[in-house]
């Protein structure tokens, strides 16, 4: 799944 | 970055300080949520700690600082500053009624079980439905202002571009986040209202 490092979105 | 993803993030600065500058250019915060502000920077701040851990652009780091410091910039006129012109009796949405089952569904549906993904899982949860309070003293006191009405056209306008950004990403990068799109969806569905 998606890692906080990765949600390059705001 | 793409077209939709950018716009998508200038419409939603745009909303940001269209509400700032109403409030502060007529000195007044009539008819404007103060929960419904308070919910946003609750979404900014819980979103946005991994500007503690984590680096990925000077872009992305600036818009970050700038949304949390104009959503607490806004709370701090409407609860301190303008406060006698805050229309407290109408804004009576029970905001724990969002928070809790909000919270709730954060822990139990998340991409990984870890205080700082359980928290950015809540901030978006909770800004799909942070509006309501909003959109409730709207639908108690009648009619919105015209100013009122353009910073909710740019938050929806906000959502629905990050709509195409996600399409975009899923066929140009195979990116796709379950959990961003389903809130994003229920979001900009409550704006069209």
């Amino acid at each position: 799944g998606m890692r906080v490092e990765e949600h390059d979105e705001l | 970055m793409n077209v939709f993803r950018l716009t998508g993030d200038l419409s939603h600065l745009a909303a940001i300080i269209i509400l700032l500058l109403k409030i502060w250019k007529t000195r007044s915060c009539a008819g404007i949520s103060g929960k419904s502000q308070i919910l946003f920077a609750l979404v900014f701040t819980t979103r946005y700690l991994d500007l503690l851990t984590s680096f990925i652009s000077l872009y992305n780091t600036s818009m970050k600082v700038i949304y949390i410091g104009c959503s607490y910039a806004t709370v701090y006129l409407i609860y301190m500053k303008f406060r006698a012109t805050y229309d407290g009796n109408h804004d009576s949405f029970r905001v724990e009624f969002l928070v809790v089952p909000v919270g709730g569904l954060a822990v139990l549906i998340n991409h990984d079980f870890s205080p700082l993904e359980i928290l950015w899982t809540f901030s978006i949860y909770l800004e799909s439905v942070a509006i309501l309070p909003q959109l409730f003293m709207i639908s108690k006191t009648g009619e919105a202002e015209t100013i009122t009405t353009h910073y909710l056209f740019c938050l929806g306008l906000y959502r629905a571009l990050y709509l195409f950004n996600w399409i975009w990403r899923y066929y140009f990068e195979g990116f796709f986040d379950m959990i961003a799109i389903v809130a994003g969806v229920v979001q900009t569905v409550l704006y069209c209202d």
